[in-house]
């Protein structure tokens, strides 16, 4: 059981460096086990180096970075064992319009293998997807479902 | 393609029956605030076995029915359905379309069913054990939580043991 | 100082109730002394009724109904005392656009009593303000300001 | 207006000196992701006396002192000014402009400056007292914390007491 975490935990790690890489074009990341002796119950640091600044801490980087590092995590253990769908609620709040650029097009890399269901504000994000849910309260309080066409064009088929 | 669509009926605020159909690739859920976006999240982890109500925005298991509004009355029991698609033989099972149901009354116990067979929590689980679906580090990812990847504490860092074991 | 603090209490809750209202566009909201005995160590819960639902504890709100509500709050404690300047970070993250429009409609009018720094990635946030202020970094890890006039007109002047 | 500028000289990501200057009304800060935005807000909290380096993204004070780049070396020490107007009498002195200035040095404590003499931090925090500047509920929300607003622990509810103090 050590030996397949350690497995895992060595994949995951150069995962995250990759991805880290593309997202931020540039510069690297570290996983650190903060108990290299005590494998199993080790927490796990976090470092990482923007293009041109110094590998520090991620608790010294700002919201949008930390966002970006979050992602390539998520994106560096899915590649070890890709889920079959996977659902994300507004993971790009904080990023800016490059780095939603960065993301969406990450994403469109593992579009093929799962389904992917993005709850998002930003219109960026959400005219890279390749298919609308839109969900409104026409009543107060009473959710429901209507389907948008993209490129702006809404048929409001309500789904009940 | 795996998930072919989800239905709630009377979870949080889908008080009418809403059935959602799910392509491949990408679907993007819009709509503005507080209109049932994460709604349909918590719907999917529920029907999936989420035991935790703090982990469902809850304070018990009942605050999942559909409490009312000023128009219209509370009801008194909640559905959420998966429906799957198992060609590829995903799922430990023969049929080729796989059917998860879970309900709730008020005052009552969870109640799962498979293709509309009863079932335990425990049978769904088995369903979906060694799929990678749901439990999977971060294949379910609620807002505000994409800092919490960042914790370096062990226990948070399930994600790692899941993937190992 | 229990007689201070119970009017202070009093006005903050007046104001929230109102600030609500007007946020929201209606629906009610209120705050609740846990232990009323024991007013100096109580906590404070929160309530919420966005117009049409049902009033509830804010824990079952969406994330863009609580930072509303927390920016009814900011708002309500802010008229009973206006700090002669505010430094706001990214506070309309959660915000659809239609709720953006609410934020900035109600700063508009502390605007003439304090100075307001809001830091924003919206644009429609951004484009309420009455002066921007352009953080770059043209040097990887070096901050740098430019001053940007409104109307997308930028002329990069750089204050060093 | 009370607030006329900011100058930045070491701090965090303000390698070189950068003066901030406030108009009234609503100023909007912006820029890409990482640039420097929370810096300027980190920097007033710092100038106005915060304590805690939890408060500002640090794990030691001089962590605040600029820590260099691939291309540039680290600055061994960090200043923030605060350029105040007091022709309202809002501060409880004579002049009618005000300077507050915090430096460190590498390995030393903070120094304190009221219009360029030497001051401590009981001398800014009595400067502020009863101004409603920064201490004030609220009047410097942090990225990400809006949601803390909503706890309802006593300890967090800070702003009630401060209002009524
Ligand atoms: N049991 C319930 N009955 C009725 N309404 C409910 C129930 N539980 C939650 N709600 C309502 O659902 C709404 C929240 O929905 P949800 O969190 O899905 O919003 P959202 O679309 O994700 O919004 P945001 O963009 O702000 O994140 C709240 O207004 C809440 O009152
Ligand atoms: N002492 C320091 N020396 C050099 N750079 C530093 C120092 N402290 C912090 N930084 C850098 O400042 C950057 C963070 O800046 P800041 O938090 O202000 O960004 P931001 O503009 O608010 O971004 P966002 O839009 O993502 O919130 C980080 O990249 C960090 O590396
Ligand atoms: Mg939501
Ligand atoms: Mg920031």
């Amino acid at each position: 059981s050590t030996r397949r975490f350690e497995e895992t935990y060595a994949q995951v790690k150069k995962n995250f460096h990759s991805s880290f890489r593309v997202l931020f074009g540039g510069g690297r990341a570290e996983l650190k086990l903060v108990d290299p002796d005590s494998v199993l119950e080790s927490g796990i640091d976090i470092l990482a180096q923007p293009p041109g600044k110094k590998l520090e801490h991620i608790s010294l980087l700002s919201g949008g970075e930390r966002s970006l590092v979050a992602i390539a995590l998520l994106f560096a253990v899915y590649r070890v064992k890709p889920s079959p769908f996977c659902v994300l609620d507004e993971i790009d709040a904080a990023l800016d319009d490059k780095n939603i650029g960065q993301f969406i097009g990450m994403l469109a890399e593992f579009a093929d293998k799962s389904q992917f269901l993005i709850i998002s504000h930003n219109k960026k994000t959400v005219t890279s997807a390749t298919s609308l849910l839109g969900v409104t309260m026409e009543e107060s309080g009473v959710s429901k479902l209507v389907t948008i066409k993209l490129k702006n064009q809404e048929d409001a088929k309500v789904h009940a | 393609m795996i998930l072919k669509s989800i239905e709630l009926f009377g979870f949080k605020s889908f008080a009418d029956r809403t059935k959602i159909e799910i392509r491949d690739g990408i679907s993007a859920i819009i709509g503005p605030n507080g209109c049932g976006k994460s709604n349909i999240l918590d719907a999917i982890k529920w029907v999936l076995g989420e035991q935790s109500t703090r982990n469902l925005r809850a304070e018990k298991m009942e605050d999942v029915i559909f409490a009312g509004t000023e128009q219209r009355k509370a009801l008194n029991v909640a559905e959420v359905s998966l429906m799957l698609c198992n060609d590829d033989n995903l799922f430990p099972v023969e049929m080729s379309e796989i059917q998860v149901k879970r309900r709730i009354y008020r005052n009552a116990e969870s109640e799962y069913f498979i293709n509309n067979a009863p079932a335990k929590l425990k049978d769904v689980r088995e369903l979906f054990f060694d799929t990678g679906i749901g439990k999977t580090a971060y294949s379910i990812m609620e807002q505000g939580k994409i800092d919490a990847i960042l914790s370096n504490k062990p226990e948070d860092r399930r994600f790692i043991f899941e993937e190992a074991a």
